[in-house]
């Protein structure tokens, strides 16, 4: 099963 | 005070019609060095960021860096009052609660202004590490915004898949399954703006939702060509470079098989 990541999980807050 | 003026006033049109059905809200930075933006989309899976060069403008000033909280849909409208060939040119306060915009028509017949609202917006800031890509390929933007058309009449995923040879593009859905491939041109090949350039250290497949792909491709005006920069298990950039004056660039976090 194919999921969608998040931004989050690639870039962090600044 | 912040000034700037755009003679190709379509331009900004361009643009906002490239960012408003991703993004309905976003601050737009303005510094001496020109205007930033970067904004996620309402389910954080891609992100929008706009970069124009203060370089890029006919007359700019902005005497203290300033941050305009805009709605995209709403500014849409107040564009849509411009003419083709008008130009444009913003203007706000210091500590400002609207953005003036003016449209001059090319002969100075009609002049128009108009006052946006601006609203106080909260948006998380992403740091995007300034990394170098494993893949970069660089495409008519015409034939990108094609391939994703066609291939989400078929499925919902794409699998991008970039080698030396060239790229493909594959979708499967319930009604069967298709391949785009385009292939590296050869130097010889017509024009630099319809070429198709690979710069590739390994190969790279990723899987991306059609549905946000189409989002981006709403950049196509803006110029002839796109670069997508690909590296293994991390966000596709697909950049769309603004003639002379900056670049939009769209990020896309992949769909992982678990």
């Amino acid at each position: 099963v194919m999921t969608q990541s998040k931004l989050s999980a690639f870039f962090r807050s600044s | 005070m912040f000034e700037a003026r755009l003679t190709e006033g379509s331009l900004l049109k361009k643009i906002i019609e490239a960012i408003k059905d991703l993004v309905q809200e976003a601050n737009v930075d303005c510094s001496e060095e020109g205007l930033t933006m970067q904004a996620m989309d309402a389910s954080h899976v891609s992100l929008c960021s706009l970069n124009m060069r203060h370089g890029g403008f006919d007359h700019y000033r902005c005497d203290r860096s300033i941050s305009l909280g805009l709605n995209l849909a709403n500014l849409g409208k107040i564009l849509k009052c411009a003419g083709n060939d008008d130009v444009v040119t913003l203007k706000a306060e210091d500590e400002p609660d609207t953005l003036t915009l003016m449209f001059e028509s090319p002969n100075q017949e009609r002049i128009s202004d108009f006052e946006l609202k601006l609203m106080d917006i909260e948006t998380e800031h992403l740091g995007i590490p300034n990394e170098e890509y494993k893949c970069t390929i660089s495409m008519p933007s015409g034939e990108f915004q094609r391939i994703v058309r066609d291939l989400a009449v078929i499925g919902e995923t794409c699998i991008i898949t970039c080698t030396k040879e060239g790229v493909k593009f594959s979708v499967s859905g319930d009604l069967g399954n298709g391949n785009v491939t385009v292939r590296q041109s050869s130097a010889a090949d017509g024009d630099e703006k319809d070429q198709v350039k690979i710069q590739m250290e390994e190969p790279v497949t990723l899987n991306f939702a059609l549905r946000y792909l189409g989002f981006f491709t709403k950049a196509t005006p803006l110029g002839s060509t796109v670069k997508l920069h690909m590296s293994p298990d991390v966000p596709i950039v697909v950049e769309y470079p603004i003639d002379g004056i900056g670049s939009i660039s769209y990020f896309l976090a992949p769909k992982i098989d678990e």
